[in-house]
């Protein structure tokens, strides 16, 4: 999956790939404070394409652990539970589920955003592909927005950047690629080769998406995010990350 | 149709009796849980004398006969339904010039008897068609169609044809072998994604008891189950024919907790079978508590006993317990209904004031009686006021009458009347496993509060659109008129609350997708929106009648259902089929029969059938003696002038009536 990351003081945005194993269960947020967790678990594409095999969100999990309660999206529909009970909804249903402080709404074949105490809201958005492609299969996209009312520890692929780091981007240049300029960017201490590029955003135009112009981070967006990306493996869906 | 050289055979070998049926055929047309099911027979008076003719029909007592026409040698008696006043007038009419017939319509416990005699001379040809509609509920998670087949005699052609269409798909289906393991390779299913044809075409050697018998094995209950695929849980929102139906029937819900009073009868009249099935199956029923639920069981004659006076959880302790309390009923004495009732009413009332009931969880009270009340309060009216006053909006009484002797209508009416169903169980039909199957049915509520709702501009007449519950495996139906509109879709709204969530769905449909698709299908049932908005709306009414505080609103609510009924063509306990030849000289009536008296029934007359039939098999009663019926055509000549040929005037007329 590709990540955008919006840097509101830095008026810029930033991009980097995970590339990871189907299966592998990667934390994006973490907020022991809150008590919330957002994981998303990886599939991937029917078949390699030029040696790789690309890997997409399947399913995305946010647990709000204060009220005890897991919202966990898959591409075949929607799960609700409270340790005692399970409810499943699928996505051919349009609906508005409240229970306790947390309230999930469902737009039939298009997203669920589910909100906690009116503070922290998540919105996965489905995205369907023809059933007999050869290689792509449904998947999953995660939006976050800028303005979540996290605890400040918070952490995770995403959570990390609502402490907006000190981005500053120079020496930029012609690259390999005329089309795409390169530049250094400097962050978090680190001195990355960066590289400007598009990625899509899907929410206004599920279709084909809008670009989004960002720096993009080589190697798993290693040096802008706070270690390796292996470090957000977790083990399962309802997980925070131990640090 | 032509016979094959062997059936011709066997068809001449028929035709030595006195009465040839040449055919018997009933065909079932459902799409989307609603049927029109047609039964057609054509018969020949292959004997040398005039004789009387029969043509009987069992049909679900739920059911609406929509049409019976008839053809005796080529003169055509078609049916129109009439209001009752007018049908009679015109009956009376034709009665006073000797020109009339009867039509009897028996009434069992969930069958009607639709039966009628024709006197024909010698050679002559008869054909009866009679046609019927009815919605099918969804029970234990299917749906299930039964016709009942008594052709009474080997049939050269024999057919019977069940043409499903769902437009959403249909997830399984299956034939029962209700009617016998013989017909297991006989009866053929083709199935698509969203149609399905069932059919039945035995030959005559395979119609008969034994190789060489002049007798139908044909005898009993014909079924099919099936259900349908839901993509989701908002339900499927179908428009056709200006005409609306909503069917909710989520699934993958958790269930909530129950709080549930068993109130079991044990006076002297449920000793025996009754008492030993009630205790078997509330072995099992016990079991299938769980440490969420509450229960208490209270049996009564004329006293009434706790076993605890309080709700316990349905911890394995507390079942086990129960279990041995239930083993030792020794049933006698009289019946205490009401106190019994007061009791169960006042255990959950104070288990609510002491915070016990989570208000999310459903409270019920199961009532399991076989007779009416002797002792305490007896008249039933009373009881029905004193359950109603003392209930609360949030229990609901579920009633279970075993066998004959007990008025099912008064159970039914305090059931419903305290959102509740009722259940009659035969006593002597595995009486168990209809009051485990029962449980079953109500022993998983999904949802509380349930409202379908649609814009206030986007439909009209709109039947009843809010429920107390919704339980696992059923399902809710709402249905309306939609109002013309520049707009090609319809939506829908559900709120409802399940397990600690508070639900809200959508539904968008383009109204006139549905039409589209119903032209391109040969054996669809395109009106069937227009009928059963019509069904469910009369239905509705004949309970609210039923239960109307005076008569200007029971004379407003029964004009409501005979406009509806004259328009839809339903024979209601308010309305009446009149059937009359083209030029309209002769008549036949068939009104909807009135319901058994209770406890009538020991003495009544069988029709025949559904010994092979599993399952309750009602008995059938016949409320009047069975009227001695002719029917005269053409013209009737004097007795003086009679010959053996000519045909008989009606020596004495009766018509059922029922109002």
């Amino acid at each position: 999956p590709h990540f955008i990351v919006h840097l509101p003081r830095g008026n810029m945005d930033v991009c980097f790939n995970i590339d990871s194993k189907p299966g592998h269960i990667l934390n994006l947020v973490s907020d022991s404070g809150t008590g919330l967790a957002v994981n998303g678990q990886l599939i991937g594409s029917k078949k390699m394409r030029k040696n790789k095999l690309n890997t997409y969100f399947g399913t995305i999990s946010i647990y709000y652990q204060p009220e005890g309660i897991g919202v966990t999206v898959s591409t075949t529909g929607i799960n609700v539970t409270d340790g005692r009970n399970n409810h499943t909804f699928a996505w051919a249903s349009t609906a508005e589920i409240t229970q306790d402080g947390v309230r999930i709404s469902i737009i039939k074949e298009e997203q669920v955003s589910v909100t906690m105490n009116d503070s922290i809201k998540v919105t996965v958005l489905l995205h369907r592909v023809w059933k007999k492609h050869p290689i792509n299969v449904d998947f999953l996209g995660i939006y976050v927005p800028s303005n979540n009312q996290y605890s400040p520890l918070v952490h995770g692929l995403i959570g990390q950047f609502s402490r907006e780091p000190e981005v500053r981007v120079y020496n930029i240049g012609q690259g390999v690629d005329p089309l795409k300029m390169e530049a250094t960017m400097e962050v978090k201490g680190n001195r990355l080769h960066v590289t400007r590029g598009w990625q899509k955003d899907y929410r206004q135009d599920k279709k084909r998406g809008s670009n989004i112009y960002c720096w993009f981070i080589h190697n798993s967006g290693k040096g802008f995010i706070d270690g390796h990306y292996t470090d957000y493996i977790v083990p399962q869906l309802h997980s925070f990350l131990h640090r | 149709a032509v016979l094959t050289s062997e059936e011709q055979e066997d068809f001449e070998a028929i035709r030595g009796d006195d009465i040839t049926v040449k055919s018997y055929k009933v065909e079932s047309r459902i799409t989307s849980r609603f049927v029109h099911t047609t039964v057609k027979s054509s018969v020949v008076n292959s004997g040398s004398k005039a004789q009387s003719i029969g043509f009987n029909v069992q049909i679900p007592k739920r059911a609406f006969i929509t049409n019976f026409t008839m053809n005796v040698n080529g003169i055509v008696f078609v049916g129109s339904v009439k209001e009752k006043t007018v049908a009679r007038n015109l009956y009376a009419q034709a009665r006073a010039r000797g020109k009339s017939a009867g039509i009897v319509r028996a009434n069992s416990l969930d069958m009607e008897t639709f039966k009628t005699e024709v006197h024909i001379p010698p050679g002559s040809n008869i054909e009866f068609e009679l046609h019927y509609q009815e919605m099918m509920s969804r029970k234990l998670g299917m749906y299930e169609h039964t016709l009942h087949l008594q052709p009474g005699r080997l049939v050269p052609h024999f057919q019977v044809d069940i043409y499903i269409f769902e437009p959403n798909g249909i997830s399984m289906i299956q034939t029962p072998h209700t009617l016998g393991k013989q017909f297991i390779d006989i009866i053929k299913v083709t199935q698509t994604k969203h149609k399905a044809h069932i059919s039945l075409k035995p030959t005559l050697q395979q119609q008969r008891k034994c190789e060489n018998c002049t007798e139908t094995i044909i005898d009993g209950v014909f079924a099919v189950q099936y259900d349908v695929e839901r993509e989701s849980n908002t339900g499927e929102l179908q428009v056709s024919d200006g005409h609306f139906v909503h069917f909710f029937a989520p699934s993958n819900l958790s269930p909530l907790r129950k709080n549930i009073v068993f109130v079991i009868d044990v006076s002297g009249s449920m000793w025996g079978v009754k008492m030993k099935q009630t205790v078997e199956a509330m072995q099992a029923i016990l079991d299938d508590l769980t440490i969420d639920d509450y229960f208490s069981i209270i049996d009564f004659n004329h006293n009434v006993r706790c076993w605890s006076e309080e709700l316990v959880p349905g911890s394995s302790i507390q079942v086990k317990d129960a279990k041995k309390y239930i083993q030792n009923i020794r049933p006698n004495g009289g019946t205490n209904i009401n106190e019994a009732l007061m009791r169960a009413v006042q255990m959950l009332v104070r288990a609510s004031n002491q915070g016990l009931i989570d208000p999310r969880s459903v409270s019920m009270i199961i009532l399991v009686s076989d007779g009416d009340p002797t002792v305490g309060e007896i008249k039933l009216s009373t009881i029905q006021k004193n359950v109603k006053r003392a209930m609360r909006e949030e229990f609901s009484l579920f009633s279970l009458g075993i066998g004959f002797d007990v008025d099912y209508d008064f159970l039914e009416r305090i059931a419903t009347e305290n959102r509740g169903i009722a259940q009659r169980i035969y006593a002597n039909h595995n009486a168990a496993d209809q009051l485990q199957s029962f449980y079953r049915r109500v022993s998983s509520p999904l949802l509380r509060r349930i409202a379908i709702q649609f814009p206030d501009d986007s439909v009209s007449e709109v039947t009843q659109n809010r429920f107390d519950k919704y339980f696992s495996g059923s399902e809710l139906v709402v249905a309306g008129k939609v109002l013309p509109s520049e707009s090609n879709t319809l939506t829908s709204l559900i709120t409802a609350s399940a397990a600690r969530l508070d639900i809200t769905l959508q539904t968008d449909v383009d109204t006139t997708e549905l039409d589209a698709e119903l032209a391109k299908q040969e054996h669809s049932f395109t009106g069937f929106a227009r009928q059963m908005w019509a069904y469910m709306t009369v239905k509705q009414l004949l309970s609210e009648r039923s239960l109307a505080p005076s008569a200007v609103k029971k004379r407003k609510i029964t004009q409501q259902i005979m406009s509806i009924a004259l328009e839809h063509q339903f024979v209601t306990p308010l309305t009446t089929l009149l059937v009359e030849s083209q030029d309209a000289t002769e008549r036949l009536l068939a009104d909807s029969p009135k319901d058994p008296k209770h406890g009538c029934c020991s003495g009544g007359l069988g029709l025949g059938g559904g010994s092979s039939a599993p399952g309750p098999t009602p008995v059938h009663v016949v409320y009047h003696p069975p009227p001695w019926v002719q029917m005269t055509t053409p013209a009737p000549p004097s007795q003086a002038e009679k010959g053996p040929e000519e045909w008989t005037l009606p020596k004495r007329v009766t018509i059922v009536d029922n109002d």
